[in-house]
């Protein structure tokens, strides 16, 4: 496609045609939009993270995140659709319009991008990173086990063929690293959240304890308007709370190490679908799905908005 | 490319603990190469697991053996990676 208005967002698109959607979204928003490269991947790929900034300095920002698994390919392709609505709607949606003059947007559309690439030429399943494992003969790690927050802990496994292997220290995959030097250094990041699927649920800390979150029930409240206003669109519903009470105890989540690091609206979701197709979504949900989760992402980012802390 | 001809995706509705702690022992039975879609979380909640065709029969044998029930989600994995396969290519040359 010559601009990103004739990029066919109803399918799923290569790596390379990704980086190119990103690159055209730039280049044709140049006040707006702007690409860092946070860092490499294990096979040397660059980390892209789409900043959207109407001006001033460090100003609070709110961060996503998609496809950390690379197999869950609805959420890259609906983190690319959301990419698009940031710059359609600004200046007319007034909700985000406000939230954009005062608050910035950073967008990872490809957080595991060796995995991703592998899902198109190799091997459609594959859901970890790319980088061996010293002393095994198996592959990758599980980027959401791979945080410190729990690292190690019950709810991820010391495997390195299991799915879930967390692997040998917490933030040893450089696509976890980059992640956390970013926020780290940016410092002034309200809002965390990380898009996987499936199963359709809308989750916040904690999954590694059973510890309830200091904001919990605020965060609870929160959630509950989300899926609300995600429902309302075509009738999609979600569960949700805490991972741990929801679904199962996981160690070393992205969301449980972004909520300790202050981030206080952190929340990980799982989009469509609920099993008939799981991660094989026919792409012709992926505009409905990217538009159904956009209705909870603002209810997130408004909230966050009008409550900086 | 790695295929996927004959893989099932089985839909495990453990009954009680005691069953859901046998699915939970699946995890560790590396030699069926199963890959957990959505995990064991608890009795309310169904489990959704990739299961090779190699270690098919020896999987359902063994839900079977201990009265734990299941559905086929997906009956044959690499029919529906071979029609997105097809949607992709078919919208990249309608591109072209």
């Amino acid at each position: 496609p010559r601009n990103t208005d004739s990029f066919d967002f109803s399918r799923y698109h290569t790596l390379n045609e990704i980086y190119s959607f990103q690159d055209m979204l730039v280049a044709e928003n140049p006040k707006m939009v702007s690409k860092i490269v946070i860092g490499r991947s294990y096979e040397g790929r660059p980390l892209n993270v789409l900043k959207f900034s109407t001006g001033g300095t460090n100003r609070p920002a709110i961060w996503i995140d998609t496809g950390i698994h690379s197999r869950e390919w609805v959420t890259q392709a609906s983190g690319t659709w959301f990419a698009k609505k940031i710059v359609t709607d600004y200046g007319s949606d007034p909700a985000l319009t406000a939230i954009l003059d005062t608050m910035d947007i950073f967008l990872e559309i490809v957080t595991n991008p060796d995995g991703y690439y592998y899902t198109h030429n190799t091997n459609r399943m594959w859901r970890k990173t790319r980088k061996p494992n010293s002393g095994s003969s198996c592959v990758g790690v599980d980027p959401n086990r791979n945080w410190d927050a729990g690292f190690g802990g019950a709810g991820a496994s010391s495997n390195p063929c299991s799915e879930t292997y967390h692997g040998p220290s917490a933030h040893s995959e450089s696509e976890v690293k980059s992640i956390v030097d970013f926020v780290k250094s940016h410092g002034n990041l309200k809002a965390f959240l990380s898009i996987h699927s499936y199963s359709q649920m809308l989750l916040y800390p904690y999954g590694y304890t059973r510890t309830v979150a200091k904001d919990q029930a605020e965060l609870h409240a929160v959630a509950e308007k989300a899926i609300t206003d995600l429902a309302s669109l075509y009738g999609t519903r979600y569960r949700y709370g805490s991972i741990i009470t929801t679904i199962y105890q996981a160690s070393g989540g992205t969301i449980d190490w972004t909520y300790n690091q202050g981030i206080k609206y952190s929340y990980t979701f799982e989009l469509r679908d609920t099993g008939r197709y799981g991660f094989i979504l026919p792409a012709n949900q992926i505009i409905p799905t990217a538009k159904e989760t956009w209705l909870a992402l603002m209810v997130i980012m408004d909230h966050t908005y009008k409550n900086l802390y | 490319k790695e295929t996927f001809d004959g893989h099932q995706v089985l839909r495990i509705a453990p009954r009680d603990e005691a069953q859901l702690a046998l699915v939970k022992d699946m995890e560790d039975m590396m030699e069926f190469e199963l890959d957990f879609w959505k995990g064991v979380t608890e009795v309310a909640t169904h489990v959704d697991v990739r299961v090779p065709f190699h270690s098919l029969q020896s999987t359902k044998t063994y839900l079977e053996s201990q009265d734990i029930k299941y559905s086929i989600m997906i009956e044959d994995l690499q029919v529906m990676l071979d029609e997105e396969q097809e949607e992709m290519d078919s919208a990249a040359r309608d591109a072209e």
